[in-house]
């Protein structure tokens, strides 16, 4: 369930 | 980027700069809890320590630059330049009863167990609980100032945005983040009751007091 482009919310 | 989340983080933009202009205008801290701003500062500083290793967008470094700025200019003049004002009284949450579970959750429960990993993790779970120590200054105090209600007001809804935005993007992206979305259900559930009394308060005009 993680999104594949990493951490792009604030 | 959708709609919920761009609006999501300019509300917590405008809560960030709300309480910033709301001490520098009026020289004084009163009403604000100073445990909840080191909290937020934490939990920027634990969550953008990707800011240079993980370039995703102008928009997303440029707000991760404000937020952090912006975060630790707020506990510089609460602690250092308008420390007299500061009320340390009714400030009294013991914030390490949030770190330390926090912290231990955040090693047990989390997607990757890499240091950046756990430390966002971290973040999130702290971010949830970051508002405690206000709040409960409001709790003791029985009432808030208007601008500093208005200030929780954009704060609360920035996060009840954020689940709006991850209802569309799991819809429409397939993304789904179960502890982005278990903390921040959790974040805005303390909120309900501040909700409350703000809009059945404060949008009538009438100062917001809790009931004694």
């Amino acid at each position: 369930d993680k999104d594949t482009k990493g951490k792009d919310e604030l | 980027m959708n709609i919920f989340r761009l609006v999501g983080d300019l509300s917590h933009l405008l809560a960030i700069f709300v309480l910033l202009l709301k001490i520098w205008k009026s020289r004084s801290c009163a009403g604000v809890s100073g445990k909840s701003q080191i909290l937020f500062a934490l939990v920027f500083i634990t969550r953008y320590l990707d800011l240079f290793t993980n370039f995703i967008s102008v928009y997303n470094s440029l707000m991760k630059v404000i937020f952090i700025a912006s975060t630790v200019a707020t506990v510089y003049l609460m602690y250092i330049k308008f420390k007299a004002t500061y009320d340390s009284n009714h400030d009294t949450f013991r914030i390490e009863f949030l770190v330390v579970p926090v912290g231990g959750l955040a090693f047990l429960v989390n997607h990757d167990f890499t240091p950046l990993e756990i430390l966002w993790t971290f973040s999130i779970y702290l971010e949830s609980v970051a508002i405690l120590p206000q709040l409960f200054m409001i709790s003791k105090t029985g009432e808030a100032e208007t601008i500093t209600s208005h200030y929780l007001f954009a704060l609360g809804s920035y996060r009840a945005l954020y689940l709006l935005n991850w209802i569309y993007r799991y819809y429409f992206e397939g993304y789904f983040d179960l502890i982005a979305v278990v903390a921040g259900c959790v974040q805005t559930i303390l909120y309900c009751d501040f909700f409350y009394l703000y809009i059945t308060k404060v949008m009538w005009g009438k100062k917001l007091s809790l009931p004694a």
